[in-house]
């Protein structure tokens, strides 16, 4: 679910 | 992680350490505006409010404190360092971006994708990155005599994002579902908004002339 969102990018 | 999100992260990050060269080692910040810097410490400080609360990677986590501690920095030099702070031209650099901060909270208020409190202002640092450069481009009409270093932090500031829009097509096409239309759209018009620059440095740059931005 985490990588789905983009707040994994900077 | 995909390499056009590594460029993107590589090239945001070589065009702050540019900036910080530039006034660490000249100890100057001429034809630099303090408002997009100024503007840019909000955006990360709004964008990276999560940096306690989750975890992504010691990457993520290590590039966010160096973007929060780099724009922080730079407006400190900016503002309170002695030498440093002689050299900003403050009254060329004029523009009201106040103006682009409330716009761009009631527009977060207004479409974001969850109601949240870290997540208006998370959407609210996108739409504010997207337009934090108007500053420093007006700046750069204004001065006319671009110096190298500050035309290659723009430059590169632009093209960051570029490469963004790059990592959001792959992303699309390889993940399921991926669709971030807040975040592409706010994407495409910062790129957009180097257009013009864009245009100028790679004349300037061909024809090997100094980097004139028209009045």
């Amino acid at each position: 679910q985490q990588e789905e969102n983009t707040k994994d990018e900077l | 992680m995909n390499i056009f999100r590594l460029a993107g992260d590589m090239t945001h990050l070589a065009s702050v350490l540019v900036l910080l060269l530039k006034i660490h080692t000249i100890k100057s910040c001429a034809g630099v505006s303090l408002k997009t810097q100024e503007l840019y410490a909000i955006v990360f400080a709004t964008r990276y409010l999560d940096i306690f609360t989750s975890f992504y990677s010691i990457y993520n986590t290590l590039m966010k404190l160096i973007f929060l501690g780099s724009s922080f920095s730079i407006v400190w030099y900016m503002r309170y360092h002695k030498t440093v702070r002689r050299t900003y031209d403050r009254e060329q650099d004029t523009f009201r971006h106040w103006f682009l901060v409330l716009p761009c909270l009631l527009l977060a208020l207004l479409i974001h994708e969850k109601f949240t409190f870290l997540e208006v202002l998370w959407t609210f640092s996108l739409y504010l990155e997207a337009v934090a450069i108007l500053p420093q481009l007006v700046l750069l009409q204004r001065t006319r005599n671009i110096d190298n270093l500050t035309g290659q932090y723009v430059f590169l500031l632009g093209g960051y994002r570029g490469f963004y829009i790059l990592n959001w097509i792959y992303r699309y096409l390889t993940e399921p579902h991926f669709v971030h239309w807040i975040t592409w759209i706010a994407g495409l018009v910062q790129t957009l908004l180097y257009a013009d620059f864009f245009y100028y440095y790679f004349q300037s740059w061909k024809n090997n002339k100094k980097l004139q931005l028209p009045a």
